[in-house]
């Protein structure tokens, strides 16, 4: 279901940030066409990066992709 | 602090709970008590008062449930998603779930009941997630002892519900360090593996050579078994092992861990029983020696052999002209010494003996 062409070896890692921005950050579910795809996961990762204090880069580096394995509350980070 | 839009609330202060069923993991008596303390911990600092169920309906439903348990909102499995509750109001509003795949304890080992409820019930009563990493509402687990809200917590229930008006004497945590903060002084500075980290009360800031931004930590969170407060550590990048100092004690990490047969007592460097505490620890690569500051002075030990060389303790003061007379953390890069006291930073050369500059402590962590 995703649209941005995925590095094979880091499909599970993008699997896994898709769940977790849509479960916390509201990440649309759906298409939403190539590029509106990946502005939107884009987007996300840049509210959460924010959210935790890491550095914003919009990209899943190392640091993001951690917090994201973290155990935690599964209530959203933001809005309803 | 965050609340949930529309800053929902209970409109009563008494609010009901009802403790639906229970985790095979704990007696059911230790469920109620883990249940009982969380709610205690909100009533202690705002007018709430919880008043027990035990049938019908109540406005805050405590359950365990697994994966798909009713609310079309799915735990997963052990790890990742421990726990989740929905914001006051009728129906589902302010109920409390905790997922049955975990293991629920009631100690340091994961996932202690009473720390997750105290952070859900927070939920339940209009608290939303906080960025503070040293608040209870942080949304990520961490375990701690003592009373569990930080100011954050406290300063965000209240604003919905008000003060207690008959207040118990309660400690919250200190918030995170704020890393821009002026006056922000260091606990202990070490290198890791090309890193650079910073201890600041219960936290670390991890800063690479490659990424701006450092990262907040907090220190149970990485290393469970060394305290929340470091007073000096330091990096043998021969052995590939981190000291930490913490009182009277050491610990020896390999890269995330801990050492077997630490802690130890700082008395086996070799230092005299006089000394209670490391304020500071540098290993100079130049020379395989590892300096020791405590109070005004400081000792020299040699790495290769062990031991503590002899002739020290000598004065601070009249080994290292131009700096401070104390040190609250040191670290060595590249013939240079850099002294951390209060909210200053002193870069030493090694080699001409003197201060070269002379810096704001923070100006370390890109502020």
């Amino acid at each position: 279901s995703f649209s941005v062409p995925l590095p094979p070896d880091n499909t599970d890692n993008y699997l896994l940030a898709e769940k977790y921005l849509r479960r916390f950050y509201g990440l649309p579910a759906g298409l939403q066409g190539r590029q509106g795809s990946a502005d939107a996961f884009q987007t996300s990762i840049k509210e959460m990066q924010k959210f935790f204090k890491l550095e914003v880069t919009g990209s899943l580096d190392d640091n993001t992709l951690e917090l994201m394995k973290q155990a935690r509350c599964g209530v959203p980070d933001i809005g309803e | 602090y965050n609340h949930f839009p529309r800053h929902l609330k209970w409109q009563s202060n008494t609010v009901t709970f009802r403790i639906l069923n229970y985790t095979p993991d704990l007696k059911k008596a230790d469920v109620d008590r883990a249940v009982r303390s969380a709610l205690n911990v909100w009533a202690d600092v705002t007018p709430l008062v919880f008043k027990k169920l035990y049938h019908g309906n109540a406005d805050i439903m405590i359950s365990f449930g697994s994966k798909e348990h009713g609310d079309y909102n799915p735990f997963d499995g052990p790890d990742g998603l421990l726990a989740h509750a929905y914001p006051p109001g009728q129906g589902i509003g302010g109920d409390t779930h905790f997922d049955e795949d975990e293991h629920w304890t009631k100690d340091s080992s994961a996932y202690n009941l009473f720390i997750v409820a105290a952070h859900e019930l927070g939920h339940a009563l209009g608290m939303s997630h906080s960025s503070d990493a040293g608040a209870l509402m942080y949304p990520v687990y961490s375990y701690a002892t003592g009373f569990p809200l930080a100011e954050d917590d406290i300063e965000g229930i209240q604003a919905l519900y008000g003060e207690n008006p008959n207040p118990r004497k309660v400690k919250p945590k200190p918030d995170a360090p704020n890393k821009c903060d002026p006056m922000l002084s260091f606990d202990a500075v070490t290198e890791l593996r090309g890193e650079t980290i910073i201890f600041k009360d219960r936290f670390y800031w991890r800063i690479h050579p490659q990424i701006v931004e450092p990262e907040q930590t907090l220190i149970k969170s990485t290393w469970p078994s060394i305290p929340n407060k470091v007073d000096a550590a330091y990096e043998n990048p021969e052995k590939d092992l981190v000291i930490i100092f913490s009182g009277i004690r050491m610990w020896a990490l390999n890269g995330y861990n801990l050492v077997d047969g630490y802690p130890k007592y700082i008395h086996k460097l070799g230092l005299p029983k006089s000394i209670r505490k490391i304020d500071a620890a540098v290993y100079i690569r130049d020379t395989g020696k590892t300096l020791f500051f405590t109070d005004e002075e400081y000792w020299s030990y040699d790495e290769a052999t062990g031991t503590m060389d002899s002739g020290y303790p000598r004065s601070i003061e009249t080994d290292f002209p131009g700096m401070d007379d104390e040190v609250d953390a040191a670290a060595y890069h590249y013939g240079y010494l850099y002294f951390f006291h209060e909210h200053m930073q002193y870069e030493y050369s090694y080699s001409s003996r003197k201060v070269l500059r002379i810096l704001r402590t923070n100006s370390i962590l890109n502020c």
